[in-house]
């Protein structure tokens, strides 16, 4: 989906150049953030009812998708949760950038979600799925 | 939609799903689940989705309503990975029995995933409120055949049932492990009352008020209510 909304950016900017106001292309406009923001996380929301799914999942209504987004740039902050081999390999990127990439922004802490939705018209499923919601991010 | 980060703090929308990607993530959050097509929705105010939608409130920790849960419930609930309801099956006619007006209730229980541990069971019953100011014996039995192919009957759980209405709970852990062990094995539930002064005479569940057709009321219609504890192991359909 990211590769598509890259290339997708990239050719309104080609075609309509008023569009990129809204959406700042990562390696070609200088004032978006997207390159320097560091690791963390993110929210999107998953509204079951707007899918029109709600006749099939009874609960939730919807949820918060956190996913982990942005770099692990040296130095990597408290907040960014990095393991010891992260630090190391930051430093290792840094020394040879073309041979290591840099760590990882991923999930470090997850918990499980329960959706409740139907089978087929006679039984319903009350479901935890584990490790499923984002609770935090950090470098790996 | 196609989201993008707009460089602050926010995700905004680049573009609407087309019809056909949004199908294609309706399969995959479908294959998550492990559904192989959309499931079609029971009739509104149901019974069965009515108490898993009070468990899943519970869960959250909000106002249970009239959940009526035991120490036994919440212990089950906590335990359980996966709660399955399943509502009672009046138009599932078996060669050699007969319909039996209410005493007899049958439940789909193959869509159970499969390697999931039973927790426990149990049949729930709606009784009117002042019906019959009077006590009765409520037995549940397990419908069997031998090898002969006759029927019999195995007692799996009895309660007294006094004057007061409501939900009516009985443990069939027993028979939903054999119905998942050897489906063909599944022949249903037999509903027996008896009353006090007469205990060689049966008479019909509804006689004391005990609902046991959706025609009459589906917010009221019987139900089975299994909980499982996750092996680990997860099952999809391939598609």
């Amino acid at each position: 989906m990211t590769r598509e909304t890259q290339r997708r950016t990239k050719k309104r900017a080609d075609t309509t150049p008023a569009d990129t106001s809204y959406y700042p292309h990562p390696f070609t406009d200088s004032s978006a953030h997207w390159s320097s923001r560091s690791c963390q996380i993110q929210t999107l929301y998953v509204s079951f009812r707007d899918l029109e799914w709600h006749d099939w999942i009874i609960a939730p209504n919807g949820y918060d998708a956190f996913y982990c987004s942005g770099e692990c740039n040296f130095p990597l902050n408290a907040h960014m949760n990095a393991t010891n081999h992260a630090i190391v390999q930051t430093l290792v990127h840094l020394m040879n950038p073309s041979q290591v990439p840099k760590p990882c922004c991923a999930p470090t802490k997850l918990s499980p979600i329960s959706v409740l939705y139907f089978l087929d018209e006679s039984n319903v499923i009350l479901k935890k799925y584990k490790n499923m919601v984002v609770k935090s991010c950090g470098c790996h | 939609g196609l989201y993008v980060d707009n460089g602050v703090d926010r995700t905004e929308m680049a573009r609407a799903l087309t019809r056909n990607e949004r199908r294609e993530v309706e399969h995959e959050i479908l294959s998550l689940l492990g559904l192989s097509s959309r499931p079609s929705r029971a009739p509104p105010g149901s019974a069965a989705p009515q108490f898993l939608l009070d468990v899943y409130k519970s869960l959250l920790d909000a106002p249970r309503g009239d959940l009526n849960l035991s120490g036994r419930d919440l212990n089950a609930i906590n335990e359980s990975d996966v709660i399955m309801s399943f509502a009672s099956r009046s138009d599932a006619h078996q060669s050699g029995l007969r319909h039996e007006r209410g005493r007899r209730l049958w439940f789909d229980v193959s869509e159970v995933p499969a390697g999931e541990r039973i927790v426990s069971a149990e049949l729930r019953l709606f009784r009117s409120e002042g019906s019959v100011p009077q006590r009765a014996r409520l037995s549940v039995y397990q419908l069997v055949a031998d090898e002969s192919g006759d029927k019999d009957l195995v007692l799996v759980d009895s309660i007294s049932v006094g004057p007061a209405g409501g939900w009516l709970v009985l443990n069939v852990t027993d028979p939903l492990t054999s119905w998942v062990a050897f489906p063909d094995s599944n022949l249903g539930l037999y509903l027996s009352v008896h009353l006090p002064d007469k205990p060689a005479h049966a008479i019909l569940p509804e006689d004391i008020g005990i609902v046991t057709s959706k025609r009459l009321d589906t917010s009221r219609q019987p139900f089975m209510v299994a909980f499982f504890q996750s092996s680990g192991r997860h099952t999809t359909h391939s598609r």
